[in-house]
């Protein structure tokens, strides 16, 4: 961890949000900020009390562009949020633009990144520990957050151990949604009803999450099937062949569709130039044909299955595929072989489909979940409007 | 009003903007913005103190792991603090 030289004082600081943000009830984030306090009062001998009236310790506003400091904001993406060190003034901005959202893997984390930044208000530099929350690149949302003991060796270095249980509110518990809606029987789904096994399930950059089966998809909407579907894949995808293996979305934003030996590399809807390409060049280390392939939210790493096997892929490392792949799909705790699809969803979990069935992966426990009823449960019924 | 867009990191001139703005350029004598001259080693330096911070692979080169690095979101504030504008920032 890095100190920045300066800090606080007092050990009972206040704080206001001058400006809300224009995407979220001010209510929702009044309680995302306390929570981002709470991160550091729980650990450290600090307090920190919301006010409205008076002069304030540190002031948090999210604003658009320039706005008054010279450091002005830089639109979707990019700079998320700023903050001054004690020695200025402690304030936090947060830019307006960004997709601010709570508990939900889409847009920015509003929790993680206030979170940091009142770090920085509390004297944090960023660190080099790419797991602690004082890192200065985004991670994604991470449903299980919890402070790195790089974080809590700097704060304490600076006010000390918590010496008396901290007052305010519970620990955060999350509110996402976490099981699927069943399906109220009056979809499109048709030939899925009949039989409900897929080729792979596919959740885009835009949220939208497409079943692929055959030469056709389906659109989902949150309990059936779109009206307008089935449609045709090589129609509507670019020359996107049917029966295809397995397709995820990275974290780039791109959606890829992998068939065979080769992969092909989707912005939205609109097929990328030059694909298809071998899966070989693409995905060194992971074999033709797979069975599927997903991100998995735990770690943001892309997983591919095959068989009784899977390998994990991580872009940025050398070699993308450790030596100690592939592994066996047993040690994920009730999965089975030769799974046909597998996707993130947008509620956070991951969900695996085989012959018409899907389970519920608990990232928690590491196992599927336990439910009523239980998994594996039919996906016609749960995914597609089938009666 | 238009408002600033992101700075996307594309080749080396984006990559040193970038590597000003967050305090890896230690010297006005290698400041993008004023036109000076920059030595390759500074360059080579300020890639290397980057990557080193990011927990990358120290090669020095502005590849492709780096650039995406690069445009990933983040924290406006600076990674190496003690120069630059960001520290002249006061409250009111």
């Amino acid at each position: 961890y890095a100190l920045q030289g300066s800090r606080w004082r007092v050990r009972d600081l206040t704080y206001q949000i001058s400006k809300y943000p224009t995407g979220l009830k001010a209510s929702d984030v009044d309680e995302e900020v306390a929570n981002a306090f709470k991160v550091w009062e729980d650990v450290s001998n600090l307090t920190f009390r919301p006010t409205t009236t008076g002069k304030v310790h540190i002031d948090i506003r999210f604003e658009k562009g320039e706005h008054g400091d010279g450091d002005p904001f830089d639109g979707r993406g990019g700079t998320l949020a700023h903050a001054y060190f004690p020695i200025y003034g402690g304030d936090a901005h947060f830019d307006d633009t960004e997709q601010w959202t709570i508990d939900s893997f889409a847009g920015t984390n509003l929790f993680q990144v206030a979170a940091h930044e009142f770090g920085h208000s509390l004297g944090l530099s960023h660190s080099d520990v790419r797991s602690a929350l004082m890192a200065p690149f985004y991670r994604g949302y991470e449903r299980n957050f919890e402070l790195d003991d790089d974080d809590t060796r700097a704060i304490q270095a600076l006010y000390g151990k918590r010496e008396s249980p901290s007052q305010s509110t519970p620990s955060r518990v999350p509110t996402a949604a976490t099981t699927r809606r069943p399906s109220t029987g009056a979809g499109t789904a048709g030939v899925l009803c009949s039989d409900a096994s897929v080729d792979t399930i596919v959740t885009m950059a835009d949220k939208n999450t497409y079943v692929f089966k055959g030469s056709q998809y389906w659109l989902l909407t949150d309990s059936s099937t779109a009206p307008g579907y089935p449609r045709s894949t090589t129609a509507d995808w670019g020359g996107l062949p049917g029966n295809l293996d397995a397709a995820f979305t990275w974290s780039n934003g791109k959606t890829y569709f992998l068939k065979g030996s080769e992969y092909w590399r989707f912005s939205n809807m609109t097929m990328d130039p030059g694909y298809p390409k071998p899966i070989s060049k693409g995905f060194a280390g992971i074999p033709d044909n797979v069975d599927s392939a997903f991100v998995w939210s735990g770690n943001g790493k892309i997983y591919f299955f095959k068989n009784d096997k899977y390998w994990r892929f991580e872009p940025t490392a050398r070699p993308p595929v450790g030596a100690k792949y592939p592994k066996d799909v047993s040690n994920w705790e009730g999965i089975p072989n030769n799974i046909d699809a597998a996707l993130q969803y947008s509620n956070g979990f991951t969900y695996f489909f085989k012959d018409g069935m899907y389970w519920r992966f608990n990232d928690r426990t590491f196992r599927i979940d336990t439910a009523d009823p239980p998994f594996p449960r039919p996906a016609g019924y749960w995914w597609f409007g089938c009666e | 009003e238009a408002l600033p867009t992101k700075l996307e990191i594309s080749g080396t001139t984006t990559a040193l903007l970038y590597l000003d703005k967050f305090g890896y350029m230690n010297s006005t004598a290698t400041n993008p913005e004023n036109g000076a001259l920059l030595s390759e080693a500074a360059v080579r330096q300020a890639i290397l103190d980057f990557q080193a911070f990011a927990g990358l692979n120290q090669t020095g080169n502005l590849d492709q792991e780096t650039v995406e690095m690069m445009n990933r979101p983040r924290c406006g504030n600076r990674d190496i603090i003690g120069h630059g504008p960001n520290t002249r920032r006061r409250k009111r």
